[in-house]
């Protein structure tokens, strides 16, 4: 996203 | 680069309280360094559409000792702050939408805050402070397993 921060989730398992 | 006042005025040059959101906008891109005022086509469900002011980015939620960087997209009416931004969660395409009482399937976010949004006290710093702690709970998102499918053991 315009060279900001990367997007990251939880992973679906937690 | 964070909008500089003058680059926003202009962007919010349609806005009825232009130097009030102005002013907002800010203030919650100064704390929120990875939020990004863009102007874009905003498309009702009417179908019109208009050119709306977006805050495009993460914002840091704590969940289960990690912080993660969930992508939002707050859409401002040219009425704000006197009407709720429109909120969505906008997932990458490593991710899928986990729906539940505060976002639905198209990632549009509901919560008490919007629905009984009065300005002031009403922000988007307030608004963006319980996003943190409600996704912080129930987390909007999660990343898809990266496990490969199991092959099926008779050829279809």
């Amino acid at each position: 996203l315009n060279g900001g921060t990367i997007p990251t989730a939880p992973p679906s398992y937690t | 680069m964070a909008a500089s006042e003058a680059q926003l005025k202009k962007m919010l040059s349609k806005y009825k309280y232009r130097d009030l959101s102005t002013r907002e906008i800010l203030n919650v891109t100064s704390l929120y360094r990875d939020l990004k005022p863009l102007m874009d086509s905003y498309v009702f469900n009417d179908g019109s559409s208009r050119e709306l002011l977006n805050l495009t980015g993460t914002i840091p939620v704590p969940y289960r000792g990690n912080t993660y960087n969930i992508p939002i997209c707050l859409w401002l009416l040219d009425t704000y702050p006197f009407n709720p931004p429109i909120c969505f969660v906008k997932p990458t395409n490593t991710m899928t939408i986990k729906t539940g009482k505060h976002v639905d399937a198209n990632g549009k976010i509901y919560l008490p805050y919007l629905h009984e949004w009065k300005h002031p006290p009403s922000d988007l710093l307030g608004l963006i402070q319980i996003l943190i702690v409600v996704f912080g709970e129930e987390p909007p998102v999660f990343s898809r397993s990266t496990a490969p499918a199991p092959y099926s053991m008779y050829p279809a």
